[in-house]
C-alpha cells in the first residue's frame, strides 16, 4: 500500500507499506506481518529552509538548466528483521539493512 | 520439498532477501523458542527504539552482529532436533553405565554454501520425572558430544566433553560452529551423537531420558553485509 505520488510537491518520503499478507508470505513469515518501507518522491528544485538535504552535486545540477533537476532518492536507510519459519520448519530470524526509508535527499 | 518461485516482483524480492524460493504451504503449526522471540525483539528497530538500550536515534545496531550472543551473524536459526534415537551404551564403556546414548539430526538444508557458522549452541532437555530421579549424584554428569557417521557406522569425532550438574534445567553446550559445515553433505544434515555419562564411578539412580534437543545456529552470510551497512567512523 503506498501513498499516491502527487506531482509538485518537494522530495521527500512518502509512505509504502509492505504487508507480508498481500504478497502471500503470511502462512511463513512469523513477525512483523508487515513493515514500512516508504519511498522518495517529489521534486527536487534549489534548496530552500526545509527543504530535504542536497548534494553539492545536486545544487550544481539543479542550478543548469538542461542538466534536469536533481534525483529524489533515499538519504538514510533502517534495517528490518524478520522472524519466519523455513523450509525445513526451523524458526529463523534473518536481519536486513536498508530496507526502510527514514529521510530522502536530492542527489 | 520447495516450490517454484513465482516469477515477477515478489520472486525478485525473494532473491533479493536471500531466499531462492518461498516455503511450500503452511509450515507445521509449532510454537517459537523463547530466544527466538527474544532475538527478534532485540533486534528490531522499532523495538529498539522504544527500548531502554536505543540511545539515540542514530545509534544504530551493529550491522551483522547478533549482539546478544555476542558473535558476528545476521541469520539465527533454531534447529529442531529429528529423529532422536536411543541406542545402548557401550558395554566397555569406562563407566560401565548401562544409559544409552542419542543420536540426533539437525536438518541444515536451508543453510546457503556462502554462510559462515558464528556459534553453534546445543540445548538439551531431559524428562523431567527421570531427571529429578537421576539426580546428579557426588560427580555429577559427563556430556560428551560427537558427529555421527551415517547408520551402521561408528561415531566420529568428539566435539565436546563437559560436565553437567543437574539435568532439571536444559542443558546448553557450544559446538565449534566448523562442526556444521564439516558434515554437511547431501541431503545436508548434522548428525550428533550424545551421550551422558555419570561423572563418578557409583552407578546413578535411574538413567536420564532425553526430552529434547535443539540448535541454535548463527551464521553470516557476507552478501547481506555491504559495506554502505557499516557505521560511518
Amino acid at each position: 500500500g503506498a501513498e499516491a505520488a502527487l506531482p509538485g510537491g518537494a522530495c521527500r518520503a512518502r509512505r509504502l507499506y509492505v504487508s507480508f499478507r498481500d504478497v502471500g508470505w503470511h502462512r511463513w513469515v512469523i513477525a512483523p506481518r508487515g513493515f514500512l518501507a516508504n519511498y522518495c518522491q517529489g521534486r527536487c528544485a534549489l534548496p530552500a529552509p526545509g527543504a530535504p538535504p542536497a548534494l553539492n552535486h545536486a545544487v550544481l545540477r539543479a542550478l543548469v538548466p538542461g542538466a534536469g533537476p536533481p534525483c529524489c532518492v533515499p538519504a538514510r536507510l533502517s534495517p528490518i528483521s524478520v522472524l519466519f519459519f523455513d523450509n525445513s520448519d526451523n524458526v529463523v530470524l534473518r536481519h536486513y539493512e536498508d530496507m526502510v526509508v527514514d529521510e530522502c535527499g536530492c542527489r | 520439498a520447495r516450490a517454484p518461485a513465482p516469477p515477477g516482483p515478489a520472486a525478485a524480492l525473494l532473491r533479493a532477501l536471500g531466499l531462492h524460493d518461498a516455503p511450500r504451504g503452511a509450515p507445521t503449526p509449532r510454537p517459537v523458542p523463547p530466544v527466538m522471540w527474544r532475538l527478534f525483539r532485540r533486534r528490531d528497530p522499532q523495538e529498539a527504539r522504544a527500548g531502554p538500550r536505543r540511545a539515540s536515534p542514530g545509534a544504530a545496531v551493529r550491522p551483522c552482529h547478533v549482539e546478544e550472543l555476542g558473535v558476528a551473524g545476521n541469520i539465527v536459526r533454531h534447529v529442531p532436533a529429528r529423529g532422536a534415537r536411543a541406542r545402548p551404551a557401550e558395554p566397555a564403556a569406562a563407566t560401565g553405565a548401562p544409559c544409552p546414548e542419542w543420536t540426533v539430526v539437525f536438518d541444515l538444508a536451508a543453510v546457503d554454501d556462502a554462510e559462515r557458522a558464528s556459534l553453534a549452541r546445543l540445548e538439551l532437555r531431559f524428562a523431567a520425572a527421570v531427571a529429578a530421579a537421576a539426580g546428579p549424584g557426588a560427580g555429577g554428569w559427563e556430556l560428551s558430544v560427537a558427529l555421527a557417521g551415517d547408520a551402521g557406522a561408528g561415531p566420529g569425532p568428539v566435539l565436546l566433553r563437559r560436565a553437567v550438574r543437574g539435568l532439571e534445567l536444559p542443558v546448553r553446550a557450544e559446538l565449534p560452529p566448523a562442526a556444521c559445515a564439516r558434515n554437511a553433505s547431501v541431503p545436508r544434515g548434522l548428525r550428533l551423537a550424545l551421550a551422558l555419562r555419570p561423572g563418578s564411578p557409583a552407578a546413578p539412580a535411574a538413567c536420564a531420558a532425553l526430552a529434547e534437543a535443539s540448535l541454535l545456529l548463527v551464521t553470516v552470510d557476507p552478501r547481506l553485509c555491504h559495506p554502505l551497512a557499516r557505521p560511518r567512523r
